[in-house]
């Protein structure tokens, strides 16, 4: 473990937290892309399915149940108890285009032709894309509530530390990842025009609003 | 083993 990876599991843990609280506390989930929490919940339930064969450590292993427990608690506040607040009319991509893609991939491009391996591939490279849904929905809105913004900025720093956590266990251990290098990579250039309005409005007080 | 390094991170 390193000081990146650790911010990094934070910083994806903050989102999260930030995303719950924003639902509960307010009771509604307008602003949501209901089918970036759905391609969360796939991506932290078939990457995670190693739980219950290997053993990492504690942390690993209460990081992993948290984050599938959350991202399924999160689909069922959206979809069950927050159902009236759901903005439907707009989240209205396509996450067929996303899945079906992204498992070919995997088929493809992998370590090792079997079930588990191509299911921890298939979740990195949904991952990268995951969030796909949610710009959309802001680009459609045109707006984003503040801490709506936060927790993107949150969730997106998550992927950017992990890329700095890579290459320094590049260096100190000798260890790379192609796949997941290249896709942390993809994911976090979606973020970059996200982040440049993150700073220069948000954090300045301002609601991010784009350009009409 | 370079698996295990991997399924370390999250």
């Amino acid at each position: 473990m390193n000081i990146f990876r650790l911010l990094g599991d934070l910083s994806h843990l903050l989102a999260i937290i930030i995303l719950l609280l924003k639902i509960w506390k307010t009771r509604s989930c307008a602003g949501i892309s209901g089918k970036s929490q759905i391609l969360f919940a796939i991506v932290y339930t078939t990457r995670y399915l190693d739980l219950f064969t290997t053993f990492i450590s504690a942390y690993n292993t209460f990081m992993k149940i948290i984050f599938i427990a959350t991202s399924l608690a999160t689909v069922f506040l959206m979809y069950v108890k927050f159902k009236a607040t759901y903005d439907h009319n707009h989240d209205t991509f396509r996450i067929e285009f996303l899945i079906l893609p992204a498992f070919v991939l995997a088929l493809l491009i992998n370590h090792e032709l079997s079930p588990v391996e191509v299911l921890w591939t298939f979740s990195i490279y949904l991952e990268s894309v995951a969030i796909l849904p949610q710009l959309f929905l802001v680009s459609k809105t045109g707006e984003a509530e503040s801490i709506t913004s936060h927790y993107l900025f949150a969730l997106g720093s998550y992927r950017g530390l992990y890329l700095f956590n890579w290459i320094y266990r590049y260096y100190a251990e000798d260890h790379y990842d192609l796949i997941a290098i290249v896709a942390g990579l993809v994911q976090t250039v979606l973020y970059c025009d996200f982040f440049y309005l993150y700073i220069t409005k948000v954090l300045k007080g301002k609601k991010l609003q784009l350009p009409a | 083993s370079e698996k295990k390094k991997r399924k370390d991170e999250l």
